[in-house]
């Protein structure tokens, strides 16, 4: 569902 | 696409004064203005995240006021129990999105 790895724009991540 | 956002005007003036009152820069708030707001609903992270996802439109990790009223309307549907959606229902994207 989300991406893996790389910098993510979701805070609850 | 003329649709009516699901979001009612009422509901926007109570989410845009929230907003406001979190101290937007640029009309816009960030992540780690948005997330204590939205753990104050007790619901569980993984939840939350998904009404992150399906609120930030463009993917900037920032919330301008339509996209924090996404958020808003499903936290508060999802604490009356509905569940929330995998992707966004097109009444639900605000209209200045579409």
């Amino acid at each position: 569902q989300y991406p893996a790895g790389g910098s993510s724009t979701n805070p609850f991540l | 696409a003329d649709a009516p956002w699901v979001v009612k005007p009422e509901e926007k003036m109570k989410f845009d004064s929230i907003f406001d009152s979190l101290g937007p820069v640029g009309g816009m708030l960030s992540g780690d203005k948005v997330k204590p707001v939205l753990l104050n609903s007790k619901l569980p992270v993984d939840i939350l995240g998904r009404v992150w996802e399906l609120s930030d439109l463009d993917r900037d990790g920032m919330l301008d006021r339509d996209e924090f009223s996404v958020a808003m309307y499903l936290v508060y549907r999802a604490l009356e129990g509905e569940p929330v959606p995998m992707s966004l229902p097109p009444p639900l994207v605000p209209p200045s999105k579409r």
